[in-house]
C-alpha cells in the first residue's frame, strides 16, 4: 500500500503531497463537523503531518507495541511497601 | 485527589522533544519517565539519552518500533545506567550500542510497574501523584490532525500504537482530562501536549500504564 511505498521510495512527489494534503483538509472538516457546539472539545486542522496520508503517518510515527498488562488492583500498594 | 495536578508545575518534567522520522516514541516515553522520577527525588532535571535506549534495548527494534514494557524490563534487568543526552545524542536513526564504563555516571532504575487501569482512572490519578509521570500507550491515529482542545471523540481504545507520558490531569472544567506529553515537537498540539478526556478510557489511555521507581 501507500505506507509501504512511502517507506521504500523516500522523497515524495509534489502530486502525492498535494493529494495527501487535500485528504487531510476533508478529514479535518469531517472531524470538526460532528461536535461543533461541545465546549473545549478537540479541534483538528493543518499541522506538520497534513502532507501525509494516514497510513504513511502511522507507518512512521505510530510504532509502539503493546502486550497484555495485568489489571491494576490493590497489589500495587503492597508492591510499594516492599520497595527498599 | 486535587482537582488539578501537573508535575510540570513542580519543574520535574523535561522539555518536549521531537522523535522526527524515527518510530522511537516508546523510548522517548520511558526516558522521560526516568528523567522525572530522578527530578522528583531531588536530582537535577536533565535530558537523558533516548538514543542509548533505541540502540541498546534488546527485544526492541529501535526506530522501527518497540515496546515500553520491554524497554523497562531491559533497564531493570541489566541495570544499565542512562547517560546524559549530551553524551549520547539523538540522531533519529538506529545505531550500534555504545557502552560506558561502570564508573561512568548515569541513571538506572530500581523497578517499575505496568498495569491496566481501565475503569480505574481515579486509581491511575493516585498512581500519578505517588510515582510521578506515567508512561502510557494510546491509539493515536486521530492525533495526526490534532490542534488543541480535549480529545473525547474519534479516539477509540482499539489498537494502541503510540507511547506518551501522562504528566497530570485537570478536573476543574466540565470535561476532566489527562495532560499528555507527546514526542512530536512543541509546535504540535498544545505546546507539544495533548488533552485527553478522563474517565472513559479515551484513546485507551488507561490500558497500558507504567510507572518507574528510582
Amino acid at each position: 500500500g501507500r505506507s509501504a511505498a512511502f517507506a521504500r521510495t523516500g522523497p515524495r512527489s509534489r502530486e502525492q503531497q498535494a493529494a495527501a494534503f487535500r485528504e487531510s483538509l476533508n478529514r479535518h472538516r469531517y472531524l470538526n463537523s460532528l461536535f461543533p457546539s461541545e465546549n473545549s472539545t478537540a479541534v483538528y486542522g493543518i499541522n506538520q503531518f497534513s502532507y501525509l496520508f494516514p497510513e504513511e503517518f502511522k507507518a512512521v510515527y505510530l510504532k509502539s507495541e503493546t502486550s497484555r498488562f495485568p489489571k491494576y488492583s490493590a497489589d500495587l500498594q503492597t508492591f510499594i511497601s516492599k520497595l527498599p | 485527589l486535587p482537582l488539578r495536578f501537573d508535575w510540570r508545575d513542580k519543574h520535574v518534567v523535561t522539555q518536549v522533544r521531537n522523535q522526527q522520522m524515527c518510530g522511537g516514541c516508546w523510548a522517548f516515553s520511558v526516558v522521560g519517565a526516568v528523567e522525572s522520577a530522578y527530578a522528583i527525588k531531588g536530582k537535577p532535571l536533565e535530558d537523558l539519552s533516548v538514543q542509548q535506549v533505541i540502540d541498546c534495548s534488546y527485544n526492541n527494534y529501535g526506530c522501527n518500533g518497540g515496546s515500553t514494557l520491554n524497554a523497562l524490563n531491559w533497564l531493570n534487568k541489566t541495570q544499565v545506567k542512562l547517560v546524559r543526552d549530551s553524551e549520547y545524542p539523538f540522531k533519529a536513526q538506529n545505531g550500534l550500542c555504545l557502552y560506558f564504563a561502570d564508573t561512568h555516571s548515569g541513571f538506572s532504575i530500581k523497578g517499575y510497574s505496568a498495569h491496566d487501569f481501565s475503569d480505574q482512572e481515579d486509581e491511575m490519578a493516585k498512581a500519578l501523584l505517588t510515582f510521578g509521570p506515567l508512561v502510557g500507550i494510546v491509539d493515536a491515529v486521530s492525533w495526526q490532525d490534532y490542534l488543541g482542545g480535549i480529545i473525547q471523540h474519534h479516539c477509540s481504545s482499539g489498537e494502541a500504537n503510540h507511547a506518551i507520558i501522562i504528566t497530570g490531569f485537570d478536573k476543574t472544567g466540565s470535561t476532566p482530562y489527562w495532560i499528555v506529553r507527546n514526542s512530536w515537537g512543541s509546535s504540535w498540539g498544545v505546546d507539544g501536549y495533548a488533552h485527553v478526556k478522563m474517565g472513559d478510557n479515551t484513546c485507551g489511555i488507561a490500558d497500558f500504564v507504567s510507572a518507574v521507581f528510582v
